[in-house]
């Protein structure tokens, strides 16, 4: 079974186009292995992107150095998705 | 485990698996002979069915509107609003007058679970799995992007060619069956008038086109109903959608289920994106399920019921 351990949400907000642009230069970076929650559309829409724990130092590195404002949406998705199987299980019984 | 013995001791504020989602539909047909019926349009890429419910209360091929949910595996508050609607219906019928009319003079067809194996994988092996099960030859990569997958601007931009890609095409149009047993459902019905392909997670009500620029011809009426529906919809918890084609409100995307459903001639062509909290993605808790179904149902009421009663 696939897991997730360390593996962050991000929601990123772009100030202006360029810096769109720039975060969509992160969709052809497939060494991250990025997952595309929310894609990039306009300045008014963030961008959520779940980020692998191998790539998370890289892509905050790469948003900070471009002055590109994110937040942390999910912290660690795999303990999110034992809390939902537990949930699953604990309705079930 | 507590197994539910009819439809009212089901779950519906909880997540379920493919079989209790299909327990469920077999006994929503049981509990209703004259109204819900069981279609298997086809069989997905690892054999299981593709059960659509047909909720029509007498006539033979009236006009129909088609729901689907949940497409894209991950998206778990698809299903469960989908079952929660299949619920509704049979409860409104009689009661909500608008419902009622509908229901009388059309038929409702609903499938709940678009993705079958993705679905199952997405509780067995990989809970962000979106995309269908099938091997593609030449990569170690699985599954093609259904949403990807139809004939309607395929292989433009706005979609990916590359099979490790999350929005992968698939190698021709309607290569996954899950996708090709709908399209040939749709043909040879042969009178569906409104279309509603359901997703999550941004808050979004979408019409044709997404791989073009040029306007459908009916943009404005679509506009319209698009922004009544979503005014309905808050009217209910206050959650705002953002409305529009596909490609001025998102991004490009060729390829896409209600493109080919409106090239079709399905004028009331339309696809959701679900409620968004903005701290759970597809992780949505389950406490939000019934507030999203319930929330939804008023924008799909307000989509059947200009449908009834515009007909074309």
């Amino acid at each position: 079974k696939e897991t997730f351990e360390g593996h962050q949400v991000l929601r990123i907000l772009a100030k202006d186009d360029v810096q769109l642009s720039l975060i969509k230069d992160l969709e052809d970076m497939i060494q991250f292995e990025l997952d595309f929650w929310r894609g990039v559309t306009d300045v008014d829409s963030p961008v959520d992107v779940r980020v692998p724990f191998h790539s998370l130092q890289s892509v905050k590195i790469y948003l900070e150095s471009q002055n590109i404002d994110y937040s942390i949406m999910i912290h660690d998705l795999q303990v999110m998705l034992d809390e939902e199987r537990e949930e699953m299980q604990s309705a079930a019984r | 485990f507590a197994v539910p013995r009819n439809t009212d001791g089901y779950d519906y504020a909880n997540y379920h698996t493919l079989s209790e989602i299909n327990s469920f539909q077999d006994m929503l047909v049981a509990e209703n002979p004259n109204m819900v019926s069981k279609i298997v349009i086809g069989k997905s890429y690892e054999g299981r069915p593709l059960n659509v419910l047909k909720f029509s209360t007498g006539g033979t091929n009236r006009p129909a509107i088609w729901i689907d949910t949940g497409i894209h595996s991950r998206e778990w508050v698809t299903q469960a609003s989908g079952t929660w609607f299949a619920k509704k219906i049979v409860t409104d019928y009689g009661r909500d007058p608008a419902l009622t009319a509908i229901l009388n003079k059309m038929d409702i067809l609903l499938e709940i679970v678009t993705n079958p194996d993705g679905y199952a994988y997405t509780h067995s092996s990989n809970r962000m799995w979106r995309k269908t099960r099938k091997p593609n030859p030449g990569s170690s990569c699985v599954g093609v992007d259904p949403n990807r997958n139809w004939d309607a601007g395929f292989g433009e931009p706005g979609a990916s060619s590359s099979p490790c890609s999350e929005t992968y095409r698939g190698p021709s149009a309607n290569s996954e069956s899950e996708v090709k047993s709908i399209v040939d459902f749709v043909k040879s019905h042969g009178n569906i008038k409104a279309f509603v392909s359901i997703h999550s997670y941004s808050q979004m009500l979408l019409y044709p086109y997404g791989y073009t620029r040029t306007p459908a011809k009916d943009q404005a009426e679509l506009h319209n109903l698009a922004q009544k529906a979503i005014t309905d919809l808050a009217s209910m918890f206050g959650t705002r959608y953002t409305f529009g084609s596909i490609i001025d409100t998102i991004y490009q995307a060729s390829g896409t289920t209600v493109d080919w459903t409106y090239n079709q001639g399905i004028k009331y062509s339309y696809t959701f994106e679900l409620r968004d909290t903005g701290r759970y993605g597809f992780i949505l808790p389950a406490n939000q399920i019934i507030p999203t179904a319930q929330e939804t149902w008023l924008a799909l009421m307000a989509i059947m019921d200009h449908t009834f009663k515009n007909p074309y």
